[in-house]
């Protein structure tokens, strides 16, 4: 059932789609920079972007929020 | 707030939009309803207006798709991404798009029922009589339309009270334009079904056999994208059942009362205390209102807010009384600067009787594109959740009249002319003029014998004052009176057999006491509207007998 496919994703690799698809992460960082140098920083991005609190780790809350229905419209770049 | 990069926004303010398809959650009526309240969300608060139309391009196409549906940024199967929608601009620019796996409703999950029967809540009433026949269920036998209705008591043809039906009544549980339903189990390839498939077909399409025997009579429909009916039920397939009792109260939809999970259930019998039977609704949905008023922001410029309770924030969630953050409000004044209508807008007056018996005979012959159908829409509002406004009659009464009516009249001009007319209309060149009962008619300036009553016409003296008269077609004239309307043809100078009609009847949703009723920015031949006013408001309907816009006569018309 596709919708639940996205949520058995390891953490990881959703949160990784997530901050690429919502432009959080441009595709050219994602080649070039470290996994987890860009993930910090995509991560506190998208944490401040979304009123989350701004840890920059892969917590709780902002996993639950990479899982909640949202808008399709990136939230960074064109 | 934020906006698109460069400040991308429309170079009009009259915007069009245009439905392409639609849901099978919803009723199509229903989507529009909340299509047309979402935009108005942000025409209360800026210059803009939205017109929808039915062919041809829009500004803005929204349509319902799921997975890749063409704009190359695919949707994700149920939950997850909902809609999306580009900025302003050409082509896809501006468009908005609804995935079509989620399941749509006004967030709570209940609305398909709303259009079994009336306007007033009147349900319907099976089994009902019509035409001396016992019908079960929802039919389309008596009109032309092929819209399916049902008598909202046990005999029509004595009470002649009636409601519609969801066109997906036919397909709730699957069946086919003909009003064949499904039948479980069938067998389909030698294997036996006892819900809908989409075995054997290549489209994803959930189809079922209307017979016991695909195989044998290759007689099929189609079903909604939804397992369970669309108004809930059990694995046995027994249907909700509305009202039904639950210790000692009664619900007519589905609730969550009872149970710990939130989870929505119905009984699937009257009385739940006594009989212990129940099953479960399908799950809230996703509000197309709120949604869709979200990614409308974006097809006029907004662009995602990190305000968490604004509308332009990226995540969904359910608000019962929805209305604009002030965050939302900066954002498209910043792009638009604010409206000068009013706040809030006169919403469309509730109906206060049953709608008026079918007409089941056709009515005297008229020019097949001119003719008058019965009314094909719902004619009132549905009941709405958040957005809806409200006027009270006090604040009505404080508005001062506008001056469109009775019409003054030019004396340098025609020296031998009345003052003020009740209602002019122009046919092929001609000036007709009413006032108090009388018609003068003809080239007004070459004849001053004094006017003929309108008796000649064929209009009772009971008639009273006009308040409108609108060309209907080649050298017909509706005039209006009060709660009717005649159709006077000009030609021989006399009402058609069969009036006066009830206003009602066809322009259903207008108010029924009218000053002046006109067709204001077109000619009868093109897409003009008809506008009824009736203190500081006016009702402007389409050509298709849909009230879609009540405004104030002097900013909207008067352009004060």
């Amino acid at each position: 059932f596709p919708g639940d496919l996205i949520s058995t994703l390891p953490d990881l690799q959703l949160a990784e789609r997530y901050l690429q698809r919502f432009g959080y992460i441009t595709e050219a960082e994602a080649k070039i920079g470290g996994r987890h140098m860009s993930l910090g920083k995509a991560l506190l991005k998208m944490q401040k972007q979304l009123g989350l609190e701004e840890t920059g780790e892969l917590d709780a809350a902002t996993l639950e929020a990479m899982r909640a229905p949202r808008c399709g419209v990136p939230d960074v770049g064109t | 707030f934020l906006t698109f990069e460069r400040d991308l926004k429309w170079d009009h303010m009259d915007l069009t939009y245009r439905v392409i398809n639609y849901s099978p959650d919803l009723d199509r009526a229903v989507i529009d309803d909340a299509f047309r309240r979402a935009f108005q969300v942000w025409s209360d608060v800026t210059p803009l207006t939205f017109t929808q139309i039915y062919s041809g391009e829009a500004d803005i196409m929204i349509m319902f798709g799921s997975q890749e549906h063409g704009d190359g940024y695919p949707f994700d199967g149920k939950d997850g991404l909902l809609a999306h929608a580009f900025p302003p601009g050409q082509g896809i620019q501006g468009d908005a798009h609804f995935d079509d796996d989620e399941f749509w409703t006004l967030g709570t999950g209940l609305v398909v029922k709303t259009r079994h029967g009336n306007a007033n809540g009147a349900e319907c009433h099976f089994p009902f009589i019509f035409e001396g026949r016992s019908y079960s269920r929802c039919t389309t036998e008596g009109r032309k339309d092929g819209l399916p209705w049902c008598a909202t008591t046990s005999n029509y043809d004595r009470d002649k009270k009636y409601g519609f039906c969801p066109s997906e009544l036919l397909y709730t549980n699957g069946g086919n334009s003909d009003g064949a339903p499904c039948v479980f189990p069938f067998v389909f390839d030698g294997a036996s079904y006892d819900t809908c498939t989409t075995d054997g077909r290549s489209d994803g399409y959930r189809w079922c056999a209307t017979t016991s025997s695909f195989d044998q009579d290759k007689k099929y429909g189609f079903c909604p994208n939804r397992d369970t009916a669309v108004i809930g039920g059990n694995s046995q397939g027994d249907p909700c059942v509305f009202p039904f009792t639950f210790l000692g109260q009664s619900y007519s939809a589905c609730t969550s009362q009872g149970r710990q999970d939130g989870k929505l259930w119905c009984a699937t019998t009257s009385n739940y205390d006594t009989d212990k039977k129940w099953g479960f609704c399908p799950d809230r949905g996703y509000s197309i209102f709120l949604v869709a008023a979200h990614e409308f922001g974006h097809s006029l410029g907004l662009d995602h807010s990190s305000v968490r309770e604004a509308l332009m924030y990226p995540m969904y969630s359910y608000i019962q009384d929805f209305h604009l953050h002030p965050d939302d409000v900066q954002g498209i004044q910043y792009l638009y600067g604010r409206g000068s209508g009013p706040k809030p807008t006169a919403p469309a007056p509730a109906p206060t009787e049953e709608p008026q018996p079918l007409p089941t005979e056709e009515p005297q012959p008229m020019p097949t594109e001119e003719s008058l159908p019965v009314p094909t829409e719902e004619p009132q509002p549905l009941p709405t959740e958040a957005g809806s406004t409200s006027t009270t009659e006090e604040e009505e009464e404080e508005t001062p009249e506008p001056t469109v009516g009775p019409i003054p009249v030019d004396p340098s001009r025609d020296a031998c002319m009345e003052k003020n007319f009740d209602a002019i209309t122009e046919i092929n060149g001609e000036l007709y003029f009413f006032k108090d009962g009388s018609a003068v008619l003809g080239v007004f300036w070459e004849e001053c014998a004094g006017p003929p009553g309108i008796e000649k016409l064929g209009i009772g003296k009971e008639a009273g004052r006009l308040s409108g008269a609108l060309q209907r077609g080649r050298g017909k004239v509706l005039l209006f009176s009060g709660e009717n309307y005649w159709r006077l043809d000009v030609k021989v100078q006399r009402v058609d057999k069969g009036y006066p009609r009830a206003t009602d009847d066809i322009f259903t949703g207008v108010p029924l006491d009218a000053r002046n009723v006109f067709l204001y920015q077109g000619e009868w031949n093109l897409a003009g509207k008809y506008h009824f006013c009736r203190g500081s408001f006016y009702w402007r309907m389409t050509p298709r007998y849909q009230v879609d816009r009540v405004g104030y006569v002097k900013y909207d018309i008067l352009q004060c």
